[in-house]
């Protein structure tokens, strides 16, 4: 699974 | 934030100032298609729901907010403004925008990145926008002249997405752990229908012609 960052992006 | 991406957010938002542009501009919305509309303004509201809890940057939020109210707005001036309103090809804008609906949320609760509501929403706004051009396109074919600043917006929605991709393998490069397949195959797709618009685009402006979409 993707680790656990914020979508940062628009 | 890199040059790609800060690239593909001013495309994006030239694109929706060309649109409001056009509306305010001829009070007329002929040639644009309200589903789309719809569409993109159901793609902000679900992946923009970490609007209130995270915060990024002030140029993130702020984006957000232009994002959504723009959207709304151009939805609600096609739909209740009264002259505007009265310039919608309802009887051409006929493409069953709920299937894209649907079969973006079933994608969504396919493949996502963890099982959580903000993950397959967030999924499910990057699989609709994907396919959310498609009514406008299809409008595009079936109205005869398409006019400059309906042409422009298009073709700098389309861009937006392309300098996105072009962002995402920056990214690959240059952070470790930067991988996020589900914008990169939605994004491919997005970018790929419009590979002819993009040709005839070209074409009208090389031969200085009107853009004309073949049916």
């Amino acid at each position: 699974t993707q680790p656990e960052e914020p979508h940062d992006e628009l | 934030m890199n040059v790609f991406r800060f690239a593909g957010d001013m495309t994006h938002l030239f694109s929706v100032l060309v649109l409001l542009l056009k509306i305010y501009a001829t009070k007329s919305c002929s040639g644009i298609s309200l589903k789309t509309q719809e569409l993109y303004a159901l793609v902000f509201l679900t992946r923009y729901l970490d609007l209130l809890t995270d915060f990024i940057s002030l140029y993130n939020t702020v984006m957000k907010l232009v994002f959504i109210s723009s959207s709304l707005a151009i939805v609600w001036c096609m739909r209740a403004h009264p002259v505007v309103r009265r310039t919608y090809d309802k009887d051409q804008d006929t493409f069953r925008h709920y299937t894209l609906v649907a079969g973006s949320l079933v994608l969504a609760l396919l493949f996502h990145d963890r099982f959580t509501i903000r993950e397959v929403c967030w999924a499910f706004s990057i699989y609709l926008e994907a396919v959310a051009i498609l009514p406008q396109l299809v409008l595009l074919q079936r109205s005869r002249n398409v006019d400059n600043l309906t042409g422009q917006y298009v073709f700098f929605l389309g861009a937006y997405r392309a300098f996105y991709i072009l962002n995402w393998i920056y990214r690959y490069f240059t952070e470790q752990h930067f991988s996020r397949w589900i914008p990169w195959i939605a994004g491919l797709v997005q970018t790929g229908l419009y590979a002819d618009f993009f040709y005839y685009y070209y074409l009208s402006w090389k031969n200085n012609v009107k853009l004309q979409l073949p049916a």
